[in-house]
């Protein structure tokens, strides 16, 4: 038997339409830790990792590990019937080929129950070695976000330079060229609005703007997202689900090699 | 995929 109730369902559905994008069937492994999904995109360019810890959930039980199978799209779609304030429940059975929600308002006065056929699906699992990075920079999410998106009119690739005291993206295209440079900066009162960089040594890469458009489909998740870079390693973007229990969505993207 | 090295390259299967 697997249960796990999300207090505030509306992160559910931020973490699926922060998925669906990249990834269209996956297994969520549930095992006594917690739920955890491992997928990469359909070119196997970038890969997509969750971690939700037991502690993260309301409740949480899961006698025997499982994975369920689900079709991304499907999940999304059936999680629309529930309400922003309402909590979430998943329930599946052993051995069981149905994944139920339970969705429950706030004040208890409305409950809905649906079941979702799941799928037997291959996956490879990759393992992902512990890396220390160069450097790391966390910026507010938002600020991630329109970069990309800015950018993104010029140009396909953004260049991201990472020296001690700030962060570079720059971007060439048809019609131009721009860049943003975010200073280091630690908003002492206002934490989410804080610039970090923990450097080694400075790096200097190039990724598709395309997969980071993706990646910031989880920028409502996180007042903060990291980027995580060393030459010649895919880039780690982070965003933190649930900063006590270590509950985050991660993407990986290589960086663009010339040739 | 030119310029574009895959996830599979960078992490083993396990």
């Amino acid at each position: 038997m697997f249960e796990a109730r999300f207090e505030t369902g509306e992160t559910l559905i931020k973490i699926v339409d922060a998925m669906k994008e990249l990834v269209e069937d996956c297994n969520i492994d549930c095992s006594t830790t917690g739920m955890s999904m491992q997928a990469m995109d359909q070119s196997h360019v970038s890969l997509v990792a969750l971690m939700l810890q037991k502690e993260f959930f309301g409740s949480f039980r899961c006698d025997r590990s499982i994975s369920l199978g689900l079709n991304l799209l499907s999940f999304s779609k059936i999680l629309k019937c529930a309400s922003k304030e309402d909590a979430i429940t998943l329930k599946a059975e052993d051995g069981g080929d149905v994944l139920t929600l339970m969705f429950e308002s706030k004040d208890g006065s409305r409950v809905s129950e649906f079941e979702m056929k799941l799928m037997d699906i291959d996956s490879e699992h990759l393992g992902i070695p512990e890396t220390e990075y160069k450097a790391v920079v966390t910026m507010p999410s938002g600020e991630f976000q329109r970069i990309v998106r800015d950018l993104g009119i010029i140009g396909d690739t953004v260049g991201i330079g990472c020296e001690k005291d700030g962060v570079r993206f720059s971007v060439t295209g048809d019609l131009g060229s721009g860049n943003v440079v975010l200073k280091q900066n630690t908003s002492a009162d206002k934490p989410d609005l804080a610039t970090l960089i923990e450097l080694e040594e400075p790096v200097e890469l190039s990724f598709a703007l395309r997969y980071l458009s993706l990646f910031t489909k989880a920028t409502g998740l996180s007042p903060q997202a990291s980027l995580s870079m060393s030459p010649e390693v895919p880039l780690v973007v982070e965003y933190k689900i649930d900063d006590e229990t270590a509950s985050y969505l991660r993407y990986y993207l290589a960086p663009k090699v010339d040739e | 995929k030119g310029g574009q090295k895959r996830m599979d390259s960078f992490f083993t299967m396990g």
